[in-house]
């Protein structure tokens, strides 16, 4: 059984550490806040306040054990770095780090984190996107040039089947799913990959996989 | 042409800001510290030094005339929420904020915000599920229940085709794309969702979709 170490319970942090707990893993959750410390303690195995940058603290909390370590402390950049250093010293194998500027990353990634994490700039990128293409509700990156957008179904494609659509020749989007509620205030269904028989209803929403090029198209199309 | 406001150019904000603006939408940045400012007038319309709170100062910067206004002010509940009546009082129509408690989001949300975003929360469960599947390398939710993993090609998939895998009958998953380098160190390509005849090569990441579940198992398989 894996056994996470969270050091650093800001907003990032904390909600790390609950997720996991909610997972079902086994995780230390360390912060030099005494009321951050209190905030977790019900949530995961165990909260424990240090100061992460003492190696012996963290030695006596049990992060030299822990299988991945979360590293979440922002504004101040030399103690994310030292306390990645003690992770090391300890033996840790993978850390996993929360940067606050590129050149935080970078020297994250010189001192062997082995995933940079950026959350505000990822979001942001996320949810501009999503902006930029304004008959979008959602859009989610996979690749530099693919992602997925969600938009209400366009009128053209209500009563239609996937088959009819044609989707694939005719715009090159895949259809991924089709997010439906069988009556208004009802609960959201998500009816993933769809069949070709599948025929599109009014108020569907459309999740849809091509390039940036087709969505960006597509959203023109929805005007 | 629209034109999008951000308020607030802290991590969060300047990230929005210069998203937009790398999509070629016209951004009016805004915030009360004149480094912040400074920062983000080469990539940006106007960056404009000002007090967010203070409604003739938006106006007088234009603020009254873009399409969609981003709110993103973390640390000051109570300034984020003045802004947010600011802006409604001088009748910006959409407004997306940033929030850093559920309650501020629950406020947001009565004062008429269409979209609450919580950065750090939300990145922090898409990384806590990739490392709770120790072989994913990423993991991005599509909704409640079905998310898309990315995952190394398993050994037992190597040398096979789609058709061959039936990856759906049998492991109630769909291929969305393969990622594959061409040549150790070259470029990485994105095949979306590849034809049947496609074969699994060493060293391709496979993006699958499916339910919660199945991904899970999936995952337990790659062990
Ligand atoms: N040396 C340390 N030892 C233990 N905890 C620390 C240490 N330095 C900072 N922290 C804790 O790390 C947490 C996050 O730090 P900070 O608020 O600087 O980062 P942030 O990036 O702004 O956080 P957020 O995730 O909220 O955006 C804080 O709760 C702080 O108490
Ligand atoms: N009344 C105001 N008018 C203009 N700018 C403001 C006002 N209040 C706060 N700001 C600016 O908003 C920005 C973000 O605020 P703050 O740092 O409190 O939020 P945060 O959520 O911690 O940001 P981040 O996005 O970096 O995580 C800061 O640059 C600050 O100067």
């Amino acid at each position: 059984r894996r056994q996470f170490g969270v050091i650093g319970l800001g907003r990032f942090g904390a909600a790390m550490a609950t997720a996991l707990g909610e997972l079902g893993q086994d995780v230390i959750g360390v912060d030099g806040d005494e009321d951050k410390v209190r905030e977790l303690a019900d949530a995961i195995s165990q909260a424990i306040q240090l100061d992460a940058t003492d190696e012996r603290a963290l030695r006596a909390a049990g992060l030299q054990d822990v299988d991945v370590a979360v590293v979440s402390i922002g504004e101040n950049i030399e103690s994310s770095l030292l306390v990645v250093m003690q992770l090391r010293e300890l033996g840790v194998k993978t850390i996993v780090a929360k940067a606050v500027t590129p050149l935080h990353g970078k020297i994250l990634e010189k001192l062997g984190v082995s995933r940079v994490i950026f959350p505000e700039r990822e979001m942001a990128v996320r949810v501009a996107h999503s902006l930029a293409l304004p008959n979008a509700i959602d859009y989610i990156e996979l690749s530099k040039d693919f992602s997925i957008v969600e938009v209400p179904a366009p009128e053209a494609f209500v009563g239609k089947t996937l088959k009819q659509l044609e989707l694939r020749p005719r715009y090159g989007l895949t259809l991924v799913a089709i997010k439906r509620q069988s009556h208004p205030g009802g609960p959201v269904v998500t009816n993933i990959t769809p069949s070709a028989e599948e025929m599109i209803k009014e108020g569907d929403v459309l999740a849809l996989l091509g390039s940036t090029e087709r969505l960006t198209e597509l959203d023109a199309l929805l005007k």
